[in-house]
């Protein structure tokens, strides 16, 4: 079901069979992070497009924006 | 303040984009304010090119990542224009930037503001509503499970990686929370927006704020 809703098409079995690993930890994942959500309003975590990447490979992919150490400049002064 | 805000609700919001396999979203996150700020005044909303600033902005990776107040600092500096979305259309990848003469229609920045407003999101809310859409960077490293609701856990603060917007608020709620518009389609949480608990820097999303004028 996951590949049909995504379009998911693995070209060597050995990517099918990693992809599978990572979705499989994806719902290990998902039970802890909503054993959490007490309230009907709450976060609920599930089966999405990135369910079958490692952490490390969504990391890589998605997460690559950084904070500078300082913020570097403001045009406007903040005082009055 | 409003008890709730939204700046869809005046035009001001582009759609939810997706920025594919390309760690552009610092890119998608500035050229997204700045469509807001011009939108704000100029109707109606318009797309520039994020693909301009993926491959110009020299500071930052393009594709492999950036900082949003370095791309604000460098547009700011440079008086790049900014060129609409179709005429520089995104490929997901970084490519050799081009150049446009400075008779070509687009947008400059007149100026920016970058912010830590942990511990003050009161204040951020007012900025918001007096400024425009705000650039944020948060940790997102618990996104990559997200299906929609308030995030109010597994979210920590100073761990920043990921840019997105914040376009609105509603604090009419039992918790209150911040309404963010990702870069990462419309499949993606709640159609392709994030809701976050508002007090506590929840996700650091007080942390970098940004603003842009025009």
């Amino acid at each position: 079901s996951f590949r049909e809703l995504f379009n998911r098409t693995y070209k060597l079995p050995s990517d099918y069979y990693r992809s599978k690993s990572y979705f499989k930890n994806s719902i290990k994942r998902h039970a802890y992070l909503n054993s959490f959500s007490a309230t009907p309003n709450c976060a609920k975590y599930g089966i999405n497009q990135f369910s079958d990447l490692s952490v490390k490979e969504f990391r890589e992919l998605y997460l690559t924006a950084s904070v500078a150490t300082t913020l570097p400049y403001s045009g406007l002064k903040t005082g009055g | 303040l409003p008890a709730k805000f939204d700046w869809r609700d005046k035009g001001a919001v582009g759609p939810v984009q997706n920025q594919q396999a390309c760690g552009g979203c610092w890119a998608f996150s500035v050229v997204g304010i700045i469509e807001s700020a011009k939108a704000r005044s100029v109707q109606p909303w318009e797309p520039l090119s994020v693909q301009q600033v993926i491959d110009c902005s020299y500071k930052n990776q393009g594709c492999n990542g950036g900082i949003t107040t370095r791309a604000l600092g460098w547009l700011n500096q440079t008086k790049l224009k900014l060129v609409k979305q179709s005429e520089y259309p995104f490929k997901a990848q970084t490519g050799i930037c081009h150049f446009f003469p400075q008779s070509h229609d687009g947008v400059s920045v007149k100026d920016f503001a970058a912010y830590n407003f942990s511990g003050r999101e009161k204040a951020m809310m007012g900025r918001l509503v007096a400024w425009g859409p705000l650039a944020v960077t948060v940790d997102a490293l618990s996104w990559q499970d997200y299906l929609g609701g308030i995030i109010q856990h597994h979210c920590s603060y100073h761990h920043a990686n990921h840019a997105v917007i914040v376009i609105g608020y509603d604090a009419t709620g039992e918790v209150p929370y911040w309404i963010v518009q990702n870069s990462w389609g419309t499949s993606w949480g709640n159609e392709g927006y994030a809701y976050i608990k508002m007090g506590g820097n929840v996700c650091g999303i007080a942390d970098s704020v940004s603003a842009v004028f025009l």
